[in-house]
């Protein structure tokens, strides 16, 4: 698909200019409400003394997730697609004027969606896909794509298994669904409410 | 746009074809996760006695969903897509020469993704939209396109209202969200755990 084609070269060019910049760029990507907000929101918390961070929210509408990332006094940048159902490598290029001097480290949010973005790369060193186990314990086999094109794995709301009944076994199918279809995904369970796996996740992005 | 123009008439065929075999057909849509197979089996387990049912299940790829249906002793036909992130007008026709003789109802799950197959009308008499309080307080704000054309909005998983701090007044503004975007939504608080809310929906459907 020739759009495809001509996403990845732009996407290419990206990754040149954050090299240039001695800027590290990370996709964070995932259903609706997975938490990627709330994950991003947990890892610039404890890396904004250690990195300068710029945030870059990408949603159909609102500044809402621009804003909860600016609570924690880090840039944070909103792009609003208003009908797109994913950003591109052309239509994150116009804020990277707007990174402030000196920033070296980037988190990207995608649209909320699961299917669309994974074609389309951004330039990043490495794609997160965020999910939640409130999405139910078949996730991963019903969007086998979403996980080739990835290289970290993050399950969020991990506090919620016991209340909805998500058993230790029905985590490890979860994981093993993963790497069934990618071994080398880096898969951690997280938890943005308590906390749990911002640490590990912070360790697997080198971070 | 011509696929989206072109799809509309499709529908419209499809509408004019279900209403020939006095079958009534809802388009049930809704990002990953949000509850909608979870709905439909609450929604088929209290009507298959009053109506011969069928259920069309989208999804990228297995049976999963079909397969929870069928254990209801209910006719269910799964699509797969492959890679489309929406079900469209054409791409259910194959399916309706396998509805049993007789059928008088129909629920068609779309594939999970809360923006691209709002285009892509199916033909049937009502759209309800499903998202679930655990996707957060702002997805109405963040879709909007998503409740344009839509007529029936399921807010599901209320039972986990308590254990994730979403109060009645977050469920209030949610509900208040969509009727500020369309003021025609008819909006149903439902848990497919506790069956509240499911004789509402049946209502409201005039089943
Ligand atoms: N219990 C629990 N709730 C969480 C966790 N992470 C996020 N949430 C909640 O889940 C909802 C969605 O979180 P967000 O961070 O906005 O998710 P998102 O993926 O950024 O959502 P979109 O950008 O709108 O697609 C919010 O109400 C969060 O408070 C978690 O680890 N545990
Ligand atoms: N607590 C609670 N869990 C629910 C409720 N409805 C669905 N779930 C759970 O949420 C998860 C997803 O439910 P599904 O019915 O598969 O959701 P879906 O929208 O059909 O998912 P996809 O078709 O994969 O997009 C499952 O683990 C369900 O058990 C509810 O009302 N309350
Ligand atoms: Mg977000
Ligand atoms: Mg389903």
């Amino acid at each position: 698909e020739d759009l495809i084609k001509a996403n990845t070269e732009l996407a290419n060019e990206n990754a040149d200019y954050f090299k240039k910049r001695g800027m590290r760029v990370f996709e964070v990507l995932g259903n609706i409400g997975s938490g990627k907000t709330s994950v991003i929101e947990c890892v610039v918390a404890k890396l904004k003394d250690k990195y300068k961070i710029v945030v870059v929210n990408g949603d159909l509408a609102t500044s809402i997730d621009a804003d909860r990332i600016k609570k924690h006094n880090v840039s944070a940048i909103q792009i609003n697609t208003g009908k797109e159902c994913h950003l591109d490598a052309l239509t994150i290029k116009p804020v990277f004027d707007q990174f402030p001097e000196g920033t070296n480290l980037c988190f990207i949010e995608n649209i909320g969606n699961l299917i669309c973005p994974m074609d389309f790369r951004l330039g990043a060193e490495k794609r997160i896909v965020v999910f939640s186990i409130s999405n139910g314990p078949y996730i991963v086999r019903k969007h086998p794509i979403s996980f080739l094109e990835t290289d970290v794995v993050i399950i969020n709301k991990v506090d919620l298994a016991e209340y909805l009944e998500f058993s230790e076994e029905d985590k490890k199918k979860l994981e093993e669904d993963c790497k069934k279809i990618n071994p080398k995904l880096q898969v951690v369970f997280t938890s943005a409410k308590t906390k749990e796996g911002i640490d590990d996740l912070i360790k697997i992005l080198k971070l």
